[in-house]
């Protein structure tokens, strides 16, 4: 692991001594390599080594640490800086001032957005709170289905398509019929779609302009690669995301992409998806994250 | 891209970083530039260009594990991945791509678990128009396949494909079950051909490395299905399974519609990762 990487390359320096500029291009290596395979950005891991440079270099090493673990400090400190929000509320949902309260879910194909909504649904729910779910997603297969299925399950509301309703139609009548369905918070389902998709990418722009909810959320697989970025940036763009959900992080992906993500964007992390079932989503934490980037 | 008599350290780098940023990860692109560089210099011609010796050490590495394919009657594929790769979609446009070949298709209803899954594959099957079974809700999936292969061969199905649920291959209960289906799929069709292929998102970073260790470790597989690609992602991965797990990759999944699923062509693969 990385901490046993930067071990090795200081293990000729001793206790009291300076990180210098000739060993910490080799530590810097050793970083660098981590962060990739983690799936961070390669910009993204460019700036950060950067960062890692300006802070290290002069640095004093205790009698009581070596340099490899004074290195792995600022490296793991910098990372939880960087996914920690400078706004301490950045990472909770935001209610409307008057009900419903809306939360727009947006991403690419197959990313978690339709368990994600319900999930979130469950979540209000127990938090006493009155969810309704609305399946906006007219274009893959039974996705209706998927989601009334999910609702049904967890004992929410959900709004489906009627007479040839489109997205946007479906998420309107549901806006203006939210109060007297007992809802106050609507969650909106929307079909997975491609950052380039021009017809698709302006469905979901109208939907935000016309009903401008308050949370905007981008829903991010952890096995993102490189491609990452250029997506949530292409999102961010059309969409002003307020809110980021990490999926799938119940497995062994190291989940730079989200990182990549939130430092290029400045969108917060704030749900992270741990399992299919609908209790599976938890608050994000900054430091769990940092030492899964690090492996 | 090109190289002089000296090949310049800074374009080599260059390279590496777009080989990375196609998410072929650190290591197979540093090995990759490596090649390139010796072929490079070996390079007696007025100019050198570096693309086109990239573009030809690539295409060796996935040419070398290019197997042609022809699925022999009866033949079963199994689909298997991990979540919302693209799987029951796949086995759609497979299911559809086959029935036009002719062949006497039967969808198979592997996955009893998710919200809607033997919908969403009723819906697939009625698309591409061909036989269909599933089970019950919940049902143990191992059951299901055992049934649909039984009854399909018995009714003259000469091409049986296999849609499973999407599992994380670091949960063992759902590997376990994974390993089942595949021992009850020769039970029920023993001697017949099995083609057990992985479905990839092509946005998937260095985990599918991860994903095609597990998966081949467990069930065997036999080949890839990239998925996804008519995204911004381009998949560079597979050029790293190439070489690590010598897998082929054998369709590319180019968008949601039955029709889009094309037969993997490695030379119009490097010429989207390399233009
Ligand atoms: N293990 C695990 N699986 C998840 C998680 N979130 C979603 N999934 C699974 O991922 C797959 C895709 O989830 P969906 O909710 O259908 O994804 P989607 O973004 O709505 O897909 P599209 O609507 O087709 O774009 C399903 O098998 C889900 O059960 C998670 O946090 N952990
Ligand atoms: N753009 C694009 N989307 C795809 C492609 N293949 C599948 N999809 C979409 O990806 C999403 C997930 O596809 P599924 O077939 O449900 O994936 P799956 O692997 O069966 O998912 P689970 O069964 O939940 O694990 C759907 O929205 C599909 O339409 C492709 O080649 N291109
Ligand atoms: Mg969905
Ligand atoms: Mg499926």
């Amino acid at each position: 692991n990385l901490t046993d990487r930067i071990q090795k390359v200081f293990k000729n320096l001793r206790g009291q001594g300076k990180i210098t500029e000739a060993n910490i291009e080799e530590t810097l290596k050793e970083v660098r390599l981590a962060l990739l395979e983690a799936d961070v950005n390669v910009e993204t891991t460019k700036l950060f080594l950067e960062k890692i440079k300006v802070k290290a270099l002069g640095k004093e090493v205790a009698l009581s640490l070596s340099p490899g673990q004074v290195m792995i400090k600022i490296v793991h400190e910098e990372l939880i800086q960087l996914l920690t929000p400078k706004d301490k509320t950045a990472n909770k949902l935001k209610f409307a001032p008057a009900p419903p309260t809306l939360i727009l879910l947006a991403g690419l194909q197959g990313t978690g957005k339709t368990t994600t909504a319900a999930k979130l649904a469950a979540w209000l729910k127990k938090d006493g709170r009155k969810p309704g779910l609305v399946a906006a997603d007219l274009v893959r297969p039974a996705a209706i289905e998927q989601l009334a299925t999910l609702g049904k399950e967890i004992g929410v509301p959900v709004f489906r398509p009627e007479n040839g309703e489109k997205a946007l139609d479906v998420c309107t009548r549901a806006v203006k019929t939210a109060l007297q369905n007992d809802c106050n918070i609507l969650i909106l389902d929307t079909a997975g779609r491609l950052q380039i998709d021009e017809e698709m990418m302006n469905e979901i722009a109208e939907i935000q302009k016309k009903l401008k909810p308050t949370n905007i959320m981008l829903v991010v697989d952890a096995m993102t690669g490189q491609n990452a970025v250029q997506v949530a940036q292409a999102f961010h763009a059309r969409l002003p995301l307020t809110g980021l959900v990490l999926t799938k992080a119940d497995g062994d992906a190291r989940g730079g992409a989200i990182f990549s993500i939130t430092s290029v964007t400045g969108v917060p992390i704030q749900f992270v998806g741990v399992s299919e079932k609908m209790d599976g989503l938890e608050a994000f934490y900054p430091d769990r994250m940092a030492s899964r980037i690090l492996g | 891209l090109k190289g002089g008599p000296a090949i310049s350290r800074q374009a080599l780098e260059a390279l590496e970083e777009t080989l990375v940023r196609a998410d072929m990860g650190a290591p197979t692109a540093r090995a990759i530039i490596h090649e390139v560089e010796e072929s490079a210099k070996k390079d007696t011609t007025h100019k050198v260009h570096l693309a086109n010796h990239l573009r030809k050490a690539i295409l060796g590495k996935l040419e070398s594990v290019q197997t042609p394919f022809a699925l022999p009657k009866p033949g079963i594929i199994l689909l298997v991945g991990v979540n919302g790769a693209g799987k029951t979609t796949t086995t759609g446009k497979l299911a559809a791509r086959f029935a036009g070949e002719g062949r006497k298709v039967l969808l198979a209803a592997g996955d009893t678990f998710r919200a809607a899954a033997e919908e969403q594959l009723t819906e697939w099957a009625q698309r591409a128009k061909v036989e269909f079974i599933r089970g019950a809700h919940g049902a143990a999936p191992s059951a299901v396949v055992f049934d649909a292969l039984q009854s399909g061969l018995a009714h003259g199905a000469d091409c049986l494909l296999v849609d499973t649920a999407g599992r994380l291959h670091n949960r063992s209960n759902l590997m376990e079950e994974l390993r089942k289906i595949v021992r009850v799929a020769e039970k029920a069709a023993p001697g017949v051909h099995q083609e057990k292929w992985l479905v990839l998102d092509a946005n998937t970073g260095q985990n599918a490395m991860n994903q095609a260790r597990e998966f081949n470790k467990e069930v065997g597989l036999t080949g890839l299905v990239l998925t996804k690609i008519d995204g911004t992602a381009k998949g560079g991965i597979v050029v790293a399974l190439a070489g690590e797990l010598g897998l082929p990759v054998r369709f590319l999944g180019v968008g949601e519609q039955m029709d889009d699923l094309v037969p993997f062509d490695p030379g119009l693969f490097v010429e989207a990762l390399v233009p």
